[in-house]
């Protein structure tokens, strides 16, 4: 999601 | 995870093994810029950072390994086992012009002035200007093979795809992220003039060469 750590798309 | 989303994901995958396998069977990285490559192998370094702090699916680490691993074999195909055939005479694009500017930029413009975030940034705006040294190569040599064109249809493809899962994401999941958009659609406008030659020319057989 927008401006956390680990992101979910690549 | 939408349609959209996963075939994104795929045809990046494909570009890159389109490309691995390239240099592999023709033991030749010939017409191939090693800086976008390394530019690539610098983009998935700093954007999967988040591997180390956080789990989301082992789809997303598994492929996220992946896309790191392909890119410095690349890297390491076209500046080590195959050196002799890389073209380094035709790749001049100065890279520092795309790193310096973008650097600046992701600590200007980000979500969180956090290091993490900060890289992630980073590798998202490097993302969508790292294939000009291999375009600009390209318009220099005026011509590339059918594989390569191939491998920047998908890498291209990828992109586009991507925007329309933002717009899927957008309307069903209430989902924006405004830098990946912006820094989306500038990557995949990068690739219109390619997409049109590659229509108009690759997919009716003939090979990809610019007027002079």
């Amino acid at each position: 999601g927008q401006g956390v750590e680990g992101k979910d798309e690549l | 995870m939408n349609i959209f989303r996963l075939t994104g994901d795929l045809s990046h995958l494909a570009a890159i093994i389109i490309l691995l396998l390239k240099i592999w069977k023709t033991r030749s990285c010939a017409g191939i810029s090693g800086k976008s490559q390394l530019l690539f192998a610098l983009v998935f370094t700093t954007r999967y950072l988040d591997l180390f702090t956080s789990f989301i699916s082992l789809y997303n680490t598994s492929m996220k390994l992946i896309y790191v691993a392909c890119s410095y074999a690349t890297v390491y195909l076209i500046y080590m086992k195959f050196k002799a055939t890389y073209d380094g005479n035709h790749d001049t694009f100065r890279v520092e012009f795309l790193v310096v500017p973008v650097g600046g930029l992701s600590f200007l413009v980000n979500h969180d002035f956090s290091p993490l975030e900060i890289l992630w940034t980073f590798s998202i705006y490097l993302e969508s200007v790292a294939i000009l040294p291999q375009l600009f190569m390209i318009s220099k040599t005026g011509e590339a093979e059918t594989i390569t064109t191939h491998y920047l249809f998908f890498l291209g493809l990828y992109r586009a795809l991507y925007l329309i899962n933002w717009i899927w994401r957008y309307y069903f999941e209430g989902f924006f992220d405004l830098i990946a958009v912006v820094a989306g659609v500038v990557q995949t406008i990068l690739y219109c003039d390619f997409f049109y030659l590659y229509v108009t020319k690759v997919l009716k057989g003939k090979k990809l060469s610019l007027p002079a």
